[in-house]
């Protein structure tokens, strides 16, 4: 079955969606067959590939069964790398999974025994800021979960309440997701957000990737256009450093 | 009854939190007797006065009706300024809220009949970056919704998604809520967000406080030292636009 990396932090606005489809880019450019999922009832992953409107059926039809993984995907620009976007629907997901212990499970069914085998050699999904029934389908269908964060007071508490709920699921749940590592992003060269990741990377050590994620305005000049930093501008200090981050990814996800 | 005004975007880090700590500190500065009330199980505005752990009750406990209003608040440094504080169990709301349809009116019930009427003259709710059954409590709870948004494409999606989501409650499910006005925070002078800044202001006019927030480092400064942007630099950059959009606000409410 393909490595699932999730992208996560239920801090909002730390650069999840940013993070977890440049990394998809980055893995596609490098051979491998990547579908990008997108989880978050915002859809700004699929708007990022230029979808205006959210199509009608996606990731929580073939979360729910109603459609089969193959058929609910869409070319990106992208040689090898697919999308499974997010559709309206997610916005009443956490009520349609509601109350069935089992429905945490169904992604993990699908990625790991279904389909998606013979389509995939790598699925990286796009999380809510959210910790429910929809993020917990994504934390069990990965087999690792990186959890990118900007340094600033607050959503250094988002990394430590997402790192103590994965620790519960691994212990209580028994899921098999590993933490393949924390990411700097936004980052300054000076002042609280310098401060910030002196203090997460003094807290964390090897789990910080070396590899920090700089604040750069070519970014959002990237989203206005619907297209992926690294394409824009692949040299700027966003761009190189997503390039560096995959490398350092694929590194600890083939347990270097 | 107070006036009861709830912080809302689905987008995250849009600064909801910032917004809705720093205005109720300026209205309870101008001798409103105020209740700022944390929805968002991250518990950013909690941790904003002071408080590393989350309390044992707070505001879920009175939304579902387990504890009083009144004895749930809890002093904070500002005189008449109380806090309903969010709590651990915040993060199974979902879960423990879904299904039920008359859920979503249990916090408006609370603050327009019971207790509440007494207490406070202004309620400012923070909300989590999603779109379920406590983000559902909150806006049938108040009676105006401010919308901060950092003028970033995916923000400017999530805003237009956030302002049909309002309209069609008021539409659909006949709720009072009215928008108070659009926020831009964390702007830039020029560029891509400054260029977003100009499109939101022609896209939505009057709707769009003439004040913006400037991006200010102060805010991060300040949330390290667990003390509102307002206080800490009162003369800075987003200190004097926090005062400003509080008098916008309060003209926005009394109609003028
Ligand atoms: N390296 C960067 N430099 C400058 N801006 C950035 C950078 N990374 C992300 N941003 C900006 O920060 C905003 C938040 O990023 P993004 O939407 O990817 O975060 P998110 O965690 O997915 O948010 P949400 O919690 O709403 O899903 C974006 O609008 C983007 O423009
Ligand atoms: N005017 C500003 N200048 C600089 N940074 C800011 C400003 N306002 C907010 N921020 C920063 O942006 C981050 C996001 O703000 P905040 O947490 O208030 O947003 P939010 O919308 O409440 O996020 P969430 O969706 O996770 O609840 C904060 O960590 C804060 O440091
Ligand atoms: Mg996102
Ligand atoms: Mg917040």
């Amino acid at each position: 079955p393909p490595a699932v990396v999730a992208v996560f932090n239920h801090k909002g606005g730390v650069a999840k969606t940013t993070t977890a489809t440049n990394i998809a880019v980055c893995l596609a450019a490098r051979g491998w067959r990547v579908v990008l999922i997108d989880l978050d009832p915002q859809g700004n992953a699929t708007a990022g590939f230029g979808h205006t409107r959210l199509p009608p059926v996606g990731a929580l039809d073939v979360v729910a069964g109603r459609c089969g993984f193959a058929e609910c995907l869409l070319p990106t620009p992208f040689a090898d790398l697919r999308l499974l976007p997010a559709t309206e629907a997610l916005r009443m997901a956490e009520l349609e999974l509601a109350g069935d212990e089992t429905a945490v499970q169904l992604l993990r069914d699908h990625l790991r025994e279904g389909e998606a085998i013979g389509l995939a050699d790598m699925v990286v999904i796009d999380c809510p800021p959210s910790f429910g029934m929809v993020t917990l389908n994504a934390l069990y269908a990965a087999t690792a979960v990186l959890l990118p964060t900007r340094p600033d007071p607050y959503a250094h508490d988002g990394l430590l309440n997402s790192w103590y709920e994965i620790k519960r699921l691994r212990q209580e749940a028994e899921a098999d997701v590993h933490v393949a590592g924390i990411l700097l992003t936004m980052t300054e060269e000076r002042g609280p957000l310098a401060d910030g990741a002196q203090a997460i990377r003094a807290e964390f050590g090897q789990q910080v990737y070396p590899t920090h994620i700089p604040g750069d305005v070519a970014v959002a000049e990237a989203a206005q256009l619907s297209l992926p930093v690294v394409v824009l501008d692949p040299d700027g200090g966003a761009g190189r450093a997503y390039v560096a981050v995959t490398a350092e990814l694929l590194a600890r996800l083939h347990g270097d």
